[in-house]
């Protein structure tokens, strides 16, 4: 049965994409069939899998207002178990396009019903804000993937982003889950990084990844070379640590 | 006469509302009036300055949807030649309320026509987007401050945020002019530091501030204890850095 994962935090920079391109990689390399959705405008998550996004077509845009098959917006990309829906700038026109579509919040739901079936994993990289595009990926998804600097503006965003959370339960999806929460970033010499984690595991408890993502500078240069970090340096901690929160990810799918 | 700097990058986490909290506490501290706008829904120039967003009556989304005065919004700082017009969550719905609205662009020009006169510096923190809010902060705005991390997804952006500043001026702000490109949070011991650098200097010249904003944790400990860096530690690279900054801005001004 597929798994639908939104990666959602309105705060911006704090991983999304890196964890999108690099969980959907590490499990296409644990044979799991894994899509990966880019719905940024940004299109940093298609980019960070060595797509041209600019020319690329047909991608999400089109897919969301209607008129092409599901099949088609699907890339296959250098790893064989990981197919990729592109995004690119004019997905921005959506937001606005949909605002007075019916059933808007759940034009994504829709029109992955289908194609979900294919895959065990599907990710959905979010842009950074709570707009009608999060909204769409919190109905679609089974549950969400919270990733989360080890900072404090980062930290402040998170009460509103559960509050958020509650919403979209209350009224559009009763389901949506909490996959967990991600801490990104994490650079041990740096006080408040340790702080904002003791801070988080107290608070959440079991609802926190036990993999932490180090900050390490093989995860920021992958995406110049339009490669996952396990293709680009496999042995780098970065790589390694997002191959272990793969293996958290599935252990905890077959607790159930 | 006052002069109106929006600092905008749809890129999320490259250092806007750091920017914007230090820049203008640096300007104060230079004893020019600033006014800071915070124009983003998570808030975070707000309480980087020490306001309880949550409580705050009123903030910058009652001004922009009409119904009180400008001045009721100021606050004051624990700086004397700096205020601040706060935001909380509220204003995500301003995003939708304003979409039907008469001339929806110019709303936050309109209601900064009267009290920027009381101030030199007008510094607007937008949000990860080029939304609504961020395009009312481009009409407003006489020139636009791109902070810009030394990193590939910021980099990627920057085309793209170059071409929605074209489309503004051709529309709705013929005056808008670069104030600059900001590099921040640089890392010398990273070589694509570096190397984002040379080809930021290379294509932009002298669009680019001299002034390079380090990686330096004295930055994302600050906003913590509700102060901006000159408060919490004037002697730190990252406080001295804005200082830095500051002047140049002051003297780009004069040389007009
Ligand atoms: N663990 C890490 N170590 C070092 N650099 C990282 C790490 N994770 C992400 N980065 C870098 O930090 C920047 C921000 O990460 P990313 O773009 O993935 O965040 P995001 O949440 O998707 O941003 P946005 O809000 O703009 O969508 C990128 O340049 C990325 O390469
Ligand atoms: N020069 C720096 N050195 C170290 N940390 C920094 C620096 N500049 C910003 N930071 C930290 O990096 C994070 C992102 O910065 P900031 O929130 O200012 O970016 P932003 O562009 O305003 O983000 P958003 O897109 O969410 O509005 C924050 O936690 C901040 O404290
Ligand atoms: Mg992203
Ligand atoms: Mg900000």
């Amino acid at each position: 049965l597929e798994r639908i994962i939104a990666i959602a935090n309105q705060k911006g920079g704090v991983g999304k994409t890196t964890t999108a391109v690099n969980l959907a990689a590490s499990l296409a390399a644990a044979e799991r069939r894994t899509l990966l959705v880019d719905l940024d405008p940004q299109g940093n998550s298609t980019s960070g899998l060595g797509v041209a996004k600019e020319r690329v077509y047909p991608h999400i845009y089109h897919l969301l207002l209607g008129g092409i098959e599901p099949k088609e917006a699907l890339l296959s990309t250098s790893l064989p178990y990981l197919d990729l829906i592109p995004a690119n700038l004019e997905l921005i026109g959506a937001e606005v396009e949909l605002v007075s579509a019916a059933s808007r919040e759940a034009r994504l739901k829709a029109c992955l019903a289908e194609i979900a079936k294919d895959y065990q994993y599907v990710l959905i990289d979010c842009p950074p804000s709570l707009g009608l595009l999060t909204i769409n990926a919190l109905v679609a998804a089974h549950s969400v993937l919270i990733p989360l600097q080890c900072e404090y503006y980062a930290l402040e965003g998170l009460a509103q982003l559960m509050r958020a959370l509650q919403r979209v339960r209350r009224t559009l999806n009763p389901d949506l889950g909490l996959e967990g929460i991600l801490l990104t970033m994490h650079d041990p010499r740096i006080n408040l990084s340790h702080q904002v984690i003791a801070d988080i595991r107290a608070h959440f408890r079991d609802q926190v990844f036990q993999t932490v993502i180090p900050r390490n500078v093989r995860l920021s240069e992958a995406p110049s070379f339009g490669k996952p970090a396990l293709l680009y340096d496999i042995k780098s901690t970065g790589a390694e640590a997002y191959l272990r929160l793969a293996r958290e990810v599935i252990a905890n799918d077959q607790k159930g």
